[in-house]
């Protein structure tokens, strides 16, 4: 038996917004210690990796681990009708074939139940190891989208750099180039508008923008956005969730040759 | 030119 209950229901409605696009199917995993996911695109390029720990729910009942195989498309269409203050909880039976989706307006006058159909998934599990990366660029997750929006109108790639300088974004498209360079900045009023720059090694990676752009979707579920970086290892972009968990995107780099 | 990387060219699966 498996009961969830998460007070900020809005919290989910906004993780499905943010991979439902990367990811078509994905099991979700349920243990004592959270409700999580991880899966792939069809083109194992990018990973989405999310943690819901079990103390951010206003109730977590999960008698034994329990991984419940999701169309991501459909689920978010069914967290497409809860209110943005509602209450969701997700109910499943140990071995049963669906899963219950219930929200309740804030006041309790309103109560539905949405019940979906699980699959079966093969779905490939990645070892990832804890990494020391390079540069860990922490920055306004608002910026972020904006550059990838901007630099996606120029060219296909983005190059992230990180020197003593500052992070850079540069892309080359048909009509021309674009830099964005971003210094630290940490005197802001608000800690939420500051760009922390951490780094041991100068780092230079290419990335294709299309997947940048894809992640930037998380960005109402956090002010901020961490962006990690080593070369020799896929980028880390991460949303940390209030007090739960995150939402981690990981995208592998491209070759120059 | 560039090439596109695979996760598993880093990640080991599991």
């Amino acid at each position: 038996m498996l009961e969830l209950r998460l007070v900020q229901g809005s919290l989910l409605k906004k993780v499905m917004e943010s991979i439902k696009d990367l990811v078509n199917d994905a099991n979700f995993d349920c243990s004592a210690t959270g409700f999580s996911l991880q899966a792939m695109d069809s083109s194992h390029v990018a990973l989405v990796s999310l943690l819901l720990r079990s103390e951010g729910f206003e109730h977590y009942r999960c008698d034994r681990n329990l991984s419940m195989g999701m169309n991501l498309g459909n689920m978010a269409k069914m967290l497409k009708c809860a209110g943005n203050d509602d209450i969701v909880t997700v109910k499943a039976d140990d071995g049963g074939d669906c899963v219950t989706f219930m929200f309740e307006s804030p006041n309790q006058d309103k109560i539905a139940d949405f019940e979906m159909k699980l699959m079966d998934i093969d779905s490939e599990h990645l070892g990832i190891p804890e990494a020391e990366y390079e540069a860990i660029v922490r920055m306004p997750s608002a910026e972020f989208a904006r550059i990838c929006k901007d630099l996606s109108t120029i060219g296909d790639t983005v190059v992230i750099s990180v020197t003593k300088e500052g992070v850079k974004f540069s892309t080359r498209g048909d009509i021309g180039t674009a830099n964005i360079v971003l210094r630290q900045n940490t005197s802001v009023d608000k800690p939420e508008e500051a760009t922390i720059i951490e780094m041991e090694t100068p780092v230079s990676l290419t990335f294709a923008l299309r997947y940048m752009n894809s992640f930037t979707k998380a960005t109402p579920l956090a002010s901020q956005v961490t962006v990690s970086l080593s070369s020799e290892l896929p980028v880390v972009v991460e949303y940390k969730i209030a007090e739960m968990g995150y939402l981690r995107f990981y995208l592998a780099p491209k070759i120059e040759e | 030119k560039s090439s596109q990387n695979r996760l598993e060219s880093f990640f080991k699966p599991v």
